[in-house]
């Protein structure tokens, strides 16, 4: 279960307050994923109590509105990311973002759909550079249209700043240098990038983390 | 055998264990938080076999706050889910002072009794209020969002939880010991406590604000809220 209390001395009216949290949630706590259970006890509260005085942020129109908006944004997904690290029997934390789709929703739901497969999980655990597991899961992606094998690209981005790994690039598969792949799979962060086309497109960026031995164990003794 | 047994992380009390040594990096030392909210925690022992760490978390406001809350759209909603949305929709987001939760529980697939047990969650925490002259009048509506997490289909012990709740109450505070207690208080599988905090300013303003963040989860996390 997924449990979020955010406090905030800012002065925000509560209609402004619900509509801050709703955008900030769907690319923070409902851009996670750890085994593709959804809760029946997950929620996430934000609270303001305005001592810290000042204007009041009343609705979109208001002056600190879209900062407001950015600030939250950026710290719900800083704190949805703790809890990425910390998954059960977790070793990686994985970012996979999916560019140059239709729109958002369809970049979202193909990075949903790879973060949710077991198969791309444990290769992860496994070390593996396994883009044909990566590829499946984009196109099995439910109500997603927008994804055309020829026009694909799935490469692997290293957290040291190092230049990416490409694995396949307009549905052809490259020639992959194993002992870099291995290096990247070596570190407890990776960046998978998707390219949906060459075409400028909306992005969405999703978090999960790999499926070890130790998952299957803990919830194997778990008891309700 | 050894190293399997090695690897088991079984369904703990929150606080149970140390921190991970490669987690420890995650977990603050300091904080700066926001104004007129303080936090706490208190040990009820949710789980019999939970016998030394808290597992009862409240942060309240020094004043009614706005409130805002995104829920699972899980069909089978747990009773705190129910009786939180309830909540806020009624009071319009509006006159809300705090936040109760416990761990070791989820107070789910619990029937009606169930809701009846989050209801009283929230009343007895708008009762410490009331007693200490901090409000002034019994609201219909509770002023408390209540949260559980844990076990699915058992009903909370709930005369332990609601003789606690005053206990919590009494030790609110706003140091970074607080804030970091009451966020593993929440905790159930969890390795380490997920604390935030952060400051920041607004256009046309020179005033610091702050945020905290608490949050908890290490299984049965897909989250789909709204």
């Amino acid at each position: 279960t997924l449990l979020g209390i955010l406090c905030t001395d800012a002065p925000i009216a509560p209609a402004a307050l619900q509509s801050l949290l709703n955008s900030a949630i769907d690319k923070s706590f409902n851009s996670i994923s750890i085994d593709g259970d959804t809760s029946t006890n997950d929620t996430v509260a934000l609270l303001a109590n305005g001592v810290g005085g000042g204007p009041q942020i009343t609705g979109p129109e208001s002056a600190g509105y879209a900062e407001m908006q950015t600030v939250l944004t950026d710290f719900a997904a800083d704190l949805a990311k703790l809890v990425v690290r910390d998954g059960e029997g977790a070793t990686k934390f994985v970012t996979i973002r999916v560019t140059n789709a239709a729109d958002y929703a369809d970049a979202k739901k193909v990075a949903s759909t790879i973060a949710r497969s077991p198969l791309v999980k444990t290769a992860l655990y496994g070390k593996d550079a396994n883009w044909g597991r990566i590829l499946c899961a984009t196109g099995y992606a439910e109500g997603v249209e927008s994804v055309v094998p020829t026009e694909t690209s799935v490469s692997f981005m290293p957290t040291d700043g190092s230049p990416e790994l490409k694995l396949l690039v307009g549905g052809e598969p490259e020639a992959v240098d194993e002992k870099r792949a291995a290096e990247i799979l070596e570190h407890e962060d990776l960046e998978i990038v998707v390219k949906l086309s060459e075409t400028k497109g909306e992005e969405a960026v999703y978090y999960t983390c790999d499926f070890s031995h130790e998952y299957v164990t803990i919830n194997g003794d778990y008891r309700t | 055998v050894t190293a399997s047994s090695q690897q088991i992380r079984h369904y703990a009390a929150p606080g149970e264990g140390t921190v991970p040594a490669a987690k420890q990096k995650y977990v603050p030392t300091t904080g700066i938080y926001p104004k007129g909210f303080l936090a706490s925690s208190a040990h009820v022992g949710v789980k019999p076999s939970n016998t030394r760490f808290d597992d009862l978390c409240l942060i309240a406001s020094s004043v009614p706050c706005s409130a805002a809350a995104v829920f699972t759209k899980n069909k089978f909603q747990a009773a705190p889910v129910t009786v939180s949305r309830e909540i806020i929709k009624s009071r319009n987001g509006a006159g809300i002072r705090a936040v109760v939760v416990n761990s070791g529980c989820a107070n789910a697939v619990t029937g009606a009794g169930g809701v009846e047990d989050a209801k009283a969650m929230g009343k007895e925490t708008d009762r410490c209020f009331e007693e200490d002259g901090t409000e002034s009048q019994t609201q219909d509506q509770s002023q408390t969002v209540v949260m559980s997490t844990g076990v699915i289909g058992q009903r909370l012990p709930l005369k332990k939880i609601l003789h606690k709740i005053p206990t919590a109450y009494d030790t609110l505070g706003d140091t970074h010991a607080h804030w970091l207690r009451a966020a593993r208080a929440i905790c159930t599988t969890d390795t380490f406590p997920k604390l935030l905090s952060r400051p920041f300013t607004l256009p046309n303003s020179s005033t610091q604000y702050s945020l905290v963040g608490m949050t908890k989860g290490a299984g049965m996390i897909h989250p789909n809220m709204a």
